[in-house]
C-alpha cells in the first residue's frame, strides 16, 4: 500500500524534525 | 505532570517555528528552520505537510502539538 508506506516515511522525518528540536533545546543553554 | 510538560515542550517547538509569533506557522516559517535544524529543505516541506492536517497552508497549535504527540507515543510504543 504506498499510503501506507508515505505515512512511515512521513513519521520517520517527524521523528527526525522533533529530535532535532529537542536537541537544539538541550543543545543551547 | 507529564502531560503539562508535554505542553510546554510543545509550545516550545511552536515557538522556535513561529518566528514572528504570528500563532501559526507558514510553510516559508518551515524553510527558514533549513540551517538551523539538521533537515533538508524537502524534509521540512514534508514536516510542514504532515502536520498541516487540513492542508489550509497554516499549522495552528493544535495541528503541532496532535503531531508531537504522534511522535511522542510512536516513540513510547517503538
Amino acid at each position: 500500500d504506498p499510503n501506507m508506506k508515505g505515512a512511515a516515511a512521513n513519521e520517520g522525518v517527524l521523528a527526525n524534525f522533533f529530535n532535532s528540536l529537542l536537541s537544539k533545546k538541550t543543545g543551547s543553554p | 505532570n507529564a502531560g503539562s510538560t508535554i505542553q510546554e515542550k510543545t509550545h516550545e517547538f511552536f515557538q522556535i517555528c513561529d518566528i514572528e509569533d504570528k500563532g501559526f506557522i507558514t510553510r516559508r516559517d518551515m524553510q527558514r528552520l533549513h540551517g538551523e535544524l539538521p533537515l533538508s529543505a524537502d524534509e521540512l516541506e514534508n514536516v510542514f505537510d504532515t502536520l498541516d492536517l487540513d492542508g489550509n497552508g497554516y499549522l495552528t497549535l493544535d495541528e503541532f502539538s496532535s503531531g508531537f504527540s504522534e511522535f511522542i507515543f510512536g516513540q513510547r510504543l517503538s
